[in-house]
């Protein structure tokens, strides 16, 4: 579908690409860490978008196997949501993920 | 308001409410904490019910202040959200709450 062909782009031209909603904490939480990595994702608030917000995802649920928010791309790879990136963080993997998609 | 009444009688008659959402992670992890603590909360998952649950919101937020869910309340007292609630039982405040609550 065209919105499937979107979500696609969007994830392959962004090095860090975090879906997410406003409102919900965990969310923040995954923004604020990239923030103090210096480094700026794209992001894109479900809650936002009117009907598109549940359309993308189910899309994302379909490419991903993950249905909640947040959920984190980073240089085009699925990253998971804001446990998965905190763990990463910790483990000192995140910033060479991000170096290597070109993001810090 | 009746509703109004109802929540006041809710955090009065039971030593641990928490106004919650079903699928907030915050909201999840603040029930977990005291599932943990071997307590068993009273838990009013505002998102399933139907338009009561922001009229309920908005009530909490007109007696508390917090317009947030997770909402908590030991023995009748207003805690805060989960960060608030964590931060207690980091500085090993929240069972002796809870004890004077009668809860633990
Ligand atoms: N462990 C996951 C939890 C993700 C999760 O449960 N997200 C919630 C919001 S905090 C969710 O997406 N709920 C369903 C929804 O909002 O559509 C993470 O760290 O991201
Ligand atoms: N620091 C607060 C954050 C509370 C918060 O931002 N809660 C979000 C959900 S995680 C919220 O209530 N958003 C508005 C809403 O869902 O109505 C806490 O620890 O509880
Ligand atoms: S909605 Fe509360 S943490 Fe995501």
């Amino acid at each position: 579908s065209r919105l499937e062909e979107n979500v696609k782009k969007t994830i392959s031209e962004n090095p860090v690409v975090i879906y997410s909603k406003t409102w919900c904490s965990y969310s923040m939480e995954v923004k604020d860490l990239f923030k103090r990595l210096g480094v700026e994702p794209h992001i894109i608030e479900l809650d936002e978008l009117g009907p598109q917000g549940p359309q993308l995802q189910k899309i994302l649920e379909r490419l991903t196997g993950q249905h909640t928010v947040p959920n984190v791309f980073i240089g085009g790879r699925h990253i998971g949501g804001c446990t998965e990136t905190v763990r990463l963080h910790r483990k000192g993997e995140l910033t060479s993920l991000l170096s290597e998609a070109g993001s810090s």
